[in-house]
């Protein structure tokens, strides 16, 4: 009945490209989802890709059973700080992060288990007026933050058992960055979308600003999902929640654009809008590899192929709850769906 | 893309732009 009502909208012609529900993970003991991701993790010699969920007060890591079940953990109760966000870090085992705050992030916090004493632990990472954070590869974390007089922008490694000592400071740009996203198969470089819509360039060696270019007026606010270098071009691809609707792009919830970083003139060169006659606004979203998927104003999820620029499925609301979150798991083979009552569905896409 | 578009492309865009920047 379940599978039946979570089955997916497929759209016109595209019926090979699907989500399959596989499970539902309910946590009892909450009733709000802040957030849902997966990370790696190793105990007794057995290594396996867990699922992470996040409500207000506490953060959950769940690990496959037989028969596509899940079973809780570990709970990490956390303090009076509301959780607000996970942030995953690449390519790692047993560490993932979360940021706390009210409004905007006030703490990043380490969660952590140890192999060697069999223990879940946390750690302070960083305090302040926290705007963006991102997981980078090699268990790093990059922040933005603001004081009164000025904005830094700053890179912290991680042990296994919390802050390492040597941090870097990146050059920081006037403007507030929003979002970060490493560039891929560049080591060294890093993107940022910023508050008055730039992206920005760094050389995470030498903490360099490189380049600043501007995404256009009629893409408010866009975030920065991911970045990569080709031909000599910086593909960057953007969510625009304050778009405007427009007769040829439809209402655009994904971007990718070409940016030559030596000149910083750029080109759109696929836009992922919602099929006619599907309303709603772009409200959050997630993107790996070539697949987008974003929760809808209207409740419903939607995922696109962003080399096609096209939707490939669609979960309407469901009729208990509307969908509030949506992620891919770390391959874009299996979406996490979270529901406002706190329900996570996986789908296979 | 073209060039005409977007300027002259270099594939070594990333290393001239670090000796080009302020450090």
């Amino acid at each position: 009945d379940v599978a039946g009502r979570l089955t997916p909208v497929l759209l016109d012609g595209l019926r090979e490209e699907s989500l399959q529900l596989v499970s539902k993970l309910k946590d009892s003991s909450s009733s709000c989802a802040v957030d849902v991701s997966t990370m790696w993790w190793e105990a007794a010699g057995s290594r396996g890709l867990c699922v992470v969920t996040a409500c207000e007060s506490s953060v959950s890591l769940w690990k496959p059973l037989a028969s596509d079940r899940w079973g809780k953990v570990y709970t990490w109760q956390l303090g009076e700080i509301p959780v607000i966000q996970i942030v995953p870090l690449p390519d790692t085992c047993n560490l993932v992060c979360i940021a706390l705050g009210d409004l905007e992030i006030g703490e990043i916090r380490l969660l952590l288990y140890s192999s060697e004493n069999d223990a879940f632990k946390q750690s302070l990472v960083k305090t302040g007026n926290i705007k963006a954070v991102l997981g980078l590869k090699d268990r790093r974390l990059v922040s933005s933050s603001r004081t009164m007089q000025e904005q830094q922008v700053e890179i912290v490694s991680l042990s296994e058992t919390g802050r390492s000592k040597d941090g870097q400071t990146l050059m920081p740009p006037e403007e507030t960055v929003l979002a970060f996203a490493e560039v891929e198969g560049m080591r060294d470089a890093l993107v940022g979308t910023t508050a008055v819509n730039s992206i920005v360039v760094w050389n995470l060696k030498t903490g360099q600003l490189l380049k600043k270019m501007h995404v256009g007026y009629s893409y408010p606010a866009s975030i920065c999902h991911r970045a990569y270098s080709d031909s000599g071009l910086l593909f960057v691809v953007l969510s625009h929640p304050h778009a405007k609707e427009s007769e040829s792009c439809g209402n655009p919830a994904f971007r990718v654009i070409a940016f030559n970083p030596k000149t910083a003139r750029s080109v759109g060169v696929m836009f992922s809008s919602l099929p006619p006659g599907h309303a709603g606004r772009y409200l959050e979203g997630d993107v790996k590899d070539a697949s987008a998927v974003a929760v809808l104003t209207s409740g419903a999820v939607a995922v696109w192929d962003l080399l096609l620029g096209r939707c490939t499925a669609l979960l309407p609301p469901d009729p208990e709850g509307s969908w509030a979150l949506a992620r891919w798991a770390t391959t874009s083979a299996c979406l996490l769906a979270g529901q406002q009552d706190g329900t996570v569905c996986l789908y296979r896409y | 893309c073209s060039e005409s578009d977007l300027g002259p492309i270099s594939l070594n865009w990333f290393e001239e732009l670090s000796a080009e920047a302020p450090s």
